[in-house]
């Protein structure tokens, strides 16, 4: 059975770079007085779902999510402003 | 900038385009990047009315160019692997421009680095007004996927995207329309019928087409992948698979060849014919593969029979080939797959599993063959 990985600092810049870079999360700005679901957790969740991958909005559920976020891939589609 | 493409879906007006090559990769000759981005292209123009014509000077609307780190837009690159290419979508001025990251190795047809073709054909399908696909097996998915740019044929999600935007290709001969585009197996359709099952190191496999589906005990939802990319070399529309425990491999079976890998490695010596199993010339196939973990005993199924292979002493046992109802209740025809699942023994027979005590060959269960892809 794998042996669940520690989440490392590495890790999460490395998830949260991912998700500014593919899912449109945006740096959270303002007054942060508001609780609810983070919008780190909440792009997360996103990129699970669209990868097929199991919803938990964590890095820490399995290796699937960090391993998917590893792989090579393509820029999405640009847009000149 | 980043609400610009939800609401609009940028497309061209007009059929004919214009690209030009503005610089080329070191790691290939400049024909072997002319063909490939040609024929990137032309996989969109099969498809379509888009018809895509090369200049040399002035300003295409497709310009082409290698470049690394930060290049000039907005978006720069990041080394080598992670992001490998980008492309804006179709607007004057920088839309429909392809960037290539340079710190990549490209390959023109070889699967040790990033075949040309493959990259290019999915950034100009952004080029084109495409965006990202969630379809495993579609181009427009966003992981790199090695294909054989030779064999490659653009999948159904792709054709219905482009098609969406610009209509069906009013040249394509109606007599001979050529392959048919492939489609992405659904796991919870009813009407699957699998092509092999293993375990793998403590996960299942279960292989359709040139596809599986990797379930491990902490997940919900399984895994969809295209087999080459775990496997680069390995074949797809199988035939049986199995892990032999006894050695530590995942086999892979198609007519007579059996590929063996160690992980992600193909073993050496193989791929190598199943008569190294000892089974007769007369098998050009067999059906299924399962292996007994409590005898250490590979099963062959070819037809309504089954051969017992040892494999401590990789030799095929006497007395074999059995009929299968002899051992298996009930199980008179050919069967689709064969595994082991917690100490049961499951065998698909088409969109059926049979569920047996292997000890006592008594059926248990008839289930659905999607049973355990957690539908």
């Amino acid at each position: 059975v794998p042996i669940p990985q520690e989440v490392t600092v590495e890790d999460e810049y490395f998830a949260e770079s991912y998700l500014k870079n593919f899912f449109n999360l945006t740096e959270e700005t303002g007054p942060t007085i508001r609780r609810g679901i983070s919008p780190v957790s909440k792009k997360l969740s996103e990129m699970q779902r669209f990868f097929g991958l199991k919803i938990t909005g964590t890095l820490t559920a399995d290796l699937a999510t960090r391993e998917k976020m590893k792989k090579p891939r393509f820029g999405v589609s640009r847009h000149q402003c | 900038c980043q609400f610009l493409h939800i609401w609009n879906n940028p497309k061209w007006e007009k059929n004919s385009l214009t690209y030009m090559i503005e610089n080329y990769t070191p790691d290939m000759s400049t024909s072997e990047v002319d063909d490939s981005i040609e024929k990137a292209l032309q996989v969109w123009a099969d498809v379509t009315p888009l018809r895509f014509t090369r200049i040399y000077s002035g300003t295409a609307d497709i310009m082409i160019s290698f470049g690394s780190k930060s290049h000039g837009d907005f978006y720069p690159f990041d080394g080598p692997d992670g992001i490998l290419a980008h492309a804006f979508a179709p607007a004057p001025g920088l839309g429909g421009d392809a960037h290539f990251d340079e710190d990549e190795t490209f390959t023109f047809r070889s699967n040790t680095g990033y075949v040309l073709f493959m990259v290019a054909a999915h950034e100009f399908g952004h080029s084109l007004g495409l965006s990202h696909s969630n379809d495993p097996g579609a181009l427009m998915y966003p992981v790199y996927t090695y294909s054989n740019p030779d064999t490659f044929v653009l999948p159904r999600d792709d054709v219905n995207g482009i098609q969406s935007l610009y209509g069906p290709n009013p040249d394509k001969d109606p007599v001979q329309p050529g392959p048919e585009p492939p489609t992405t197996p659904n796991s919870c359709d009813s009407a699957l019928v699998l092509d092999a099952v293993s375990t793998l190191r403590g996960e299942m496999i279960f292989f359709k087409d040139s596809f599986f589906w990797r379930s491990y005990p902490q997940s919900t939802t399984p895994q969809q992948s295209l087999i080459t990319n775990f496997w680069p070399n390995a074949p797809i529309n199988i035939d049986a698979a199995y892990e032999s425990q006894y050695s530590d491999n995942i086999l892979l079976f198609k007519g007579r060849r059996v590929w063996a890998f160690s992980g992600y490695d193909l073993v050496r010596g193989y791929p190598k014919s199943i008569s190294s199993f000892g089974l007769p010339e007369s098998v050009s196939k067999i059906d299924a593969a399962l292996y007994d973990v409590e005898s250490g005993k590979t099963l062959f199924f070819v037809g309504s029979s089954y051969y017992s292979y040892d494999e401590a002493k990789k030799t095929m046992d006497q007395g074999f080939p059995k009929r299968s109802d002899e051992t298996f209740t009930g199980l008179t025809s050919k069967v689709t797959a064969a595994f082991q699942y917690k100490g049961y023994t499951y065998i698909n027979r088409g969109q059926h599993m049979l569920k047996y005590n292997l000890r006592t060959g008594s059926l248990l269960r008839v289930l659905r063959t999607s049973y355990l892809l957690q539908c």
